[in-house]
């Protein structure tokens, strides 16, 4: 398959909606400035594809909402979130909350010619919320379909964040073998 | 689960030396000598998946096996080897890189480059973030990020190189 | 014990804001307004050798003072304004800095290279490892290390940059 | 007070004696490709001084001894030497121990004109031996002459190993007080 674009909507420092695609891109590299926001795209990308958000640099779902400024009252104010609600959010929408942010992917599989809508929502009540073409369904089908893609998030063998690379060289010859374990 | 773990790892066995020869052999030499060798091995071969997996690169010209001798750089280029060859056993159809060059000099990026602008073509599409023009000028496409500061917001703009030479 | 802590403190705390606005100001424009801000605080007034020291540190135009905000790029800079203010409470005779500007643009590699060249005048010596040439291309002098393959060993060449402009 | 060259006799990538000054420059940069030998230099400074092993990416001292191949048969019959050895060594010179590696350090204190040496051996039986000047000296009192230019090698508040830079602004606020606590 291909990853043919993405939209954010307030995700870290993208305000609003930003979309773009990749075209027919094989090797698509991203530029700009220290502090521009590139990391941070690879942060929409990992998260969408349900990495957790304490491998995006945050502590909390709700640091990957976009803020205009941290005043050190929302600092006291900030429940902290509880990270297992990202992974077993059960089915029945409750429309009560609103979306504060939310990444799309749009991504065309092998033997289709029209692109599937991976998306994952964050709520105001810090709930995370995944969905396929517009359709709400839990994190492990979620995952199911992306790991009939061979897009394996437990494994993460095709992520590299920011300052690891020397790591996957340096780790211990146990944590070789779980890698392995988890692609296997 | 023997079977499996036995399988995948028969397979990056198999890859390793193959990737880390073709990342680190200098492409103006057409002779086979080129490259350095790697390695991967079993600690326990009865139950490998309850011990570890052994992992040695050795740079082209060096002589030293352990992973602790390598330069920052050296490890850089081992680690990449390593990351394309468990990959490969169950191919991701997308790689996703953040500076991932940052230690290494100009030739290193040069040899990463290429491998990534071939296999970007037979196998996954390569999306990387880099600050070293080396790297990003023989992608197909960029994004440009920057800070619109007026809008206290970060924006994108994309530009097709294949158009370019 | 707690007079050289708050001695030592007071001296870093009063510095950290000037060398981090310096690290970060445009050196094209002038005004005063240039570089971001950072202030180190005490968690424990009273007795402060038992408690943490806070650091906090807000890039040019932007909001957020948690170093967890920060980019690579923006907490390498933050991260320098703290290792020299801290060092000249007890100025060392000498600095050495390998690979520092690995995860720098150009704009900051030029700035930091600035600060370095200016303060190696007036305060310590500088002996810095670099790849990028916008870095090594402002020093006095140059330390070329090769590797002498038929030996098997690493050698150095000397260049005295003063000569050239 | 001013670096001004450096020997090196075997220590790590560097084979026989390596020396050079750095002359009236204030400003050095040292350049080179990867794995030619850069931060092997950086080690030589550090360990001249008095840094650890277990700081300049090795396990005993015997690792910084140059090599010129590890067999798999050398690998087995390395005694770990007693990191404890570095710091209590004893004045008494048994001058029956080779030296098999050494780096010296010329360096001139502001009020006078002619360097001081400070010069660390590794010897074959694994112990390390600070000299200044010729004259073996203890560590304690070596560490103390460098304290008085200023040189802290327990705070290390003037280097920066290869990787490291970024963790000084994300250590612990606890790291911040031990740090500023070496200093004052
Ligand atoms: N929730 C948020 N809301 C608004 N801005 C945010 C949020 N989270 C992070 N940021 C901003 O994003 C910026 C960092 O962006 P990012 O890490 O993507 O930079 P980068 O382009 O990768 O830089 P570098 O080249 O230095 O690695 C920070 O300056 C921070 O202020
Ligand atoms: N005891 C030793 N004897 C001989 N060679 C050694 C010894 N210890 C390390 N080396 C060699 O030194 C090399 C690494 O050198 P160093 O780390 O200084 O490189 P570098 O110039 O800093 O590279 P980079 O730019 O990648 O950081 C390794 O290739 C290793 O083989
Ligand atoms: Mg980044
Ligand atoms: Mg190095």
């Amino acid at each position: 398959g291909r990853l043919n674009g993405l939209e954010l909507y307030n995700f870290k420092s993208y305000k609003g909606t930003v979309k773009f695609g990749l075209g027919t891109s094989d090797f698509t590299s991203i530029i700009g400035p220290n502090g521009s926001g590139k990391s941070n795209m690879m942060d929409a990308i990992s998260f969408v594809l349900g990495v957790r958000s304490s491998h995006l640099r945050s502590n909390a779902l709700k640091d990957l909402i976009y803020r205009d400024r941290i005043s050190s009252l929302d600092k006291e104010n900030q429940i902290p979130e509880n990270e297992q609600k990202e992974v077993d959010n059960n089915i029945e929408n409750d429309n009560s909350e609103t979306i504060k942010a939310y990444v799309k992917a749009f991504y065309t599989k092998n033997s289709e010619n029209t692109p599937t809508v991976f998306e994952r929502d964050i709520r105001s009540n810090g709930d995370s919320v995944y969905k396929i073409d517009g359709k709400q369904v839990n994190f492990k089908n979620y995952s199911k379909v992306l790991e009939n893609e061979n897009i394996l998030i437990k494994a993460r063998n095709f992520l590299v964040f920011q300052g690891d690379v020397e790591n996957i060289a340096s780790q211990s010859s146990q944590q070789l073998t779980r890698l392995l374990e988890e692609i296997s | 689960r023997r079977e499996l773990f036995i399988k995948a790892f028969e397979h990056a066995q198999e890859h390793i030396d193959v990737i880390y020869k073709e990342l680190t052999k200098d492409p103006h030499y057409n002779v086979a000598l080129g490259g350095g060798s790697a390695s991967l091995t079993l600690e326990d071969e009865d139950e490998p998946y309850l011990a570890g997996i052994r992992y040695h690169a050795t740079p082209p010209l060096k002589r030293f096996k352990e992973m602790q001798y390598l330069s920052g750089g050296e490890k850089t280029v081992a680690a990449l080897a390593l990351l394309f060859a468990i990959n490969s056993y169950q191919q991701s159809p997308f790689f996703i890189l953040d500076e991932i060059d940052a230690a290494l000099d100009i030739s290193n990026v040069e040899k990463i480059a290429r491998y990534i602008k071939k296999y970007s073509k037979i196998n996954s599409q390569f999306i990387v973030i880099s600050l070293k023009n080396t790297m990003f000028e023989k992608s197909d496409a960029l994004i440009g990020v920057f800070r619109q500061q007026n809008l206290n917001s970060s924006r994108v703009l994309t530009l097709d190189l294949s158009g370019y030479s």
